[in-house]
């Protein structure tokens, strides 16, 4: 997963 | 009281066997508009969205919002014992503790009822704001779960290139490189044989084969799967689950 972005940093939190 | 039953019951098996590998527990929420679902998978890379509209139901009733966590894996154990053409009955008291799967056979000869435990479950919800993308492409799904299946075989990532009139795979690995090109096709005859682009600017982006391929086990669902992409944005790999509802995947890019 080297380099892989993580999904929670595009979306904000509810 | 929670209460809602599905003619098609099948569409909740492959809803299931879609989305267990890729998440371990989730809560499935509920009220007056429908049952709905999202969650992240282990590692935080992708997001799992599933909607399915209360008028999908052959019945449905929702007096209070609820929220049921459940492991997927558990869920997935019942499921199975439904047959492919059972309609699928799901019950829960307000403050229950289970939920009641109830499936009938079409000549309902065959009535059971499993209950399953339910689960606290910690979980973040994520706004998906609405987006204008670069480009999207409609795909037949099965044809998209034959690209990525290939690519893995060969490579990690795929960069996913859509311009005007076709949409590139490519990988390339420690053997070698592969890249497979699907050029527009409205086929009038075969709708379900179509290859559908809209642009608005060309777009190419890398994401991990690994997650395409999880993704892929929604093509049951669905005859077609559409990928929303735009420059430096997750994309959206969707199954339009016909006059139900969605089953949304958002893959982080590399």
């Amino acid at each position: 997963l080297a380099g892989q972005r993580s999904i929670a940093a595009f979306f904000s939190a509810k | 009281m929670f209460e809602a039953r599905l003619a098609q019951g099948a569409l909740l098996k492959k809803v299931v066997e879609a989305i267990k590998d890729l998440i371990e527990d989730a809560n499935f929420d509920c009220n007056n508009s429908g049952f709905s679902l999202q969650a992240m998978d282990s590692s935080h890379v992708s997001l799992v969205a599933l909607s399915l509209r209360a008028d999908g139901f052959e019945h449905y009733r929702c007096d209070r919002n609820i929220s049921m966590g459940m492991k997927l894996a558990n869920l997935s154990k019942i499921l199975k014992c439904a047959g492919n053409d059972d309609a699928i009955t799901m019950k829960s008291e307000d403050n229950g503790d289970t939920i009641t799967f109830m499936f009938e056979s079409p000549n309902q000869e065959r009535l059971s009822e499993f209950d399953l435990k339910l689960m606290d479950i910690d979980s973040e919800h994520l706004g998906i704001p609405e987006a204008e993308y670069d480009a999207t492409v409609k795909v037949p799904s099965s044809e998209f779960q034959r690209i990525v299946k290939d690519l893995a075989s060969i490579g990690d990532t795929v960069e996913i290139s859509v311009t005007k009139d076709a949409v590139k795979f490519s990988t390339s690995g420690d053997i070698g490189s592969a890249n497979i090109m699907c050029r527009q096709n409205k086929s009038v005859d075969k709708p379900e044989e179509s290859t559908e682009i809209d642009i608005n600017e060309p777009v190419a982006l890398t994401f991990a084969l690994r997650y395409l391929n999880s993704f892929a086990k929604a093509t049951p669902l669905s005859p077609h799967v559409v990928l929303k992409l735009s420059k430096d944005l997750p994309v959206v790999v969707e199954y339009h689950i016909p006059d139900v509802g969605r089953l949304g995947f958002y893959l982080a890019p590399k």
